[in-house]
């Protein structure tokens, strides 16, 4: 099944915040 | 490997190989992982989700990685 507009964009905005949490994550280590 | 126990690792590469948009369901990587409790699964995929590598996608049962594209 497709997904709607509202997901997709929802999808995205939760993959934008994990790479920003990856990002962080990695500045901590050096 | 990266920091990651070998247990986060197995499910960290069942995730970076789902096609779908909706992402790896929690119920998929139970069916697969099969040297694995639900209780591990869950565990890995929430330091995972924690680190940045993976999100969550419909839902909170639903994961796709960060790396993935």
């Amino acid at each position: 099944a497709g997904l709607t507009e509202d997901q997709k964009r929802q999808i995205e905005e939760n993959r934008l915040k994990a790479l920003a949490r990856r990002a962080e994550r990695l500045a901590s280590q050096r | 490997m990266n920091g990651l126990t070998s247990q986060q690792s197995q499910v960290l590469n069942l995730i970076r190989n789902c096609r779908e948009q909706e992402g790896m369901s929690i119920d998929y990587m139970r069916r697969t992982l099969k040297n694995m409790t639900i209780v591990a699964i869950k565990q890995a995929v929430e330091f995972l989700s924690n680190e940045g590598h993976i999100y969550s996608t419909v839902d909170e049962d639903h994961f796709r990685s960060t790396d993935a594209e």
